[in-house]
């Protein structure tokens, strides 16, 4: 799903 | 990770040492928009603050806490160390007007409609759109001083970096953030100007200022 979309970005 | 974001982050690491060095060394935040970088500290208190419970690699996570500190710290050296020297009668732009519309953006453009996602779009959409009362302030004063263009050349390369960021990832990796894309190509162009007279002026050796 989206929920675990790229958020290793700052 | 990929060099475009590495020296997109290393960009925005720069663009605050250059801020505090202007502070420190002409003792004064004349020509700093104080909302702007309040809204930089609420950008990154409700974006970075996942660290508490997400932990993601000690390069993110040390850059979140430097983020976080180095926003809030440079609040104090305006408001509190160096206050005589903030003019609030020239950093008139009404914030009210910006986050409304993004929190309105943030509860329609989200991944999940939960507290972390919707917050997590608030913060993407204030960041696009934080720059507008420091640019406001500069087209107001119409001149800059020149360290204070370098820190916002840093800052507008910052984001901008991002975009092959984005553009490497969606062909090496397949994966495109479509709300972290479109803000981030707003945050870039109104960045536009600013380059353009900063590449035609102070990189020339010119003092920065705007046409009349």
């Amino acid at each position: 799903g989206h929920t675990d979309h790229v958020k290793d970005e700052l | 990770m990929n060099l475009f974001r590495l020296f997109g982050d290393l960009s925005h690491l720069a663009s605050i040492f250059i801020l505090l060095h202007k502070i420190r060394t002409t003792r004064s935040c004349r020509g700093i928009s104080f909302k702007t970088q309040a809204l930089y500290v609420a950008v990154f208190v409700s974006r970075y603050l996942d660290i508490l419970w997400e932990w993601v690699s000690l390069y993110n996570f040390v850059m979140k806490v430097f983020f976080i500190a180095s926003s809030c710290f440079i609040l104090y050296l305006m408001k509190m160390k160096y206050r005589p020297t903030h003019d609030p009668s020239i950093d008139t732009f009404r914030v009210e007007f910006l986050v409304g519309p993004c929190a309105l953006l943030a509860l329609i453009f989200n991944y999940k409609f939960t507290f972390t996602e919707v917050l997590w779009s608030l913060s993407i959409f204030l960041e696009s759109l934080a720059i507008l009362p420091q640019l406001f302030m500069l087209q107001r004063t119409g001149e800059a001083e020149t360290i204070t263009t370098h820190y916002l050349a840093a800052l507008g390369a910052y984001r901008a970096l991002y975009i092959p960021n984005w553009i490497y990832r969606y062909f090496s990796e397949g994966v495109v953030d479509p709300i972290a894309v479109t803000a981030g190509l707003v945050q870039t162009a109104l960045y536009a100007d600013f380059f353009y007279v900063y590449f035609t002026t102070v990189i020339q050796g010119q003092k920065f200022e705007l046409p009349a």
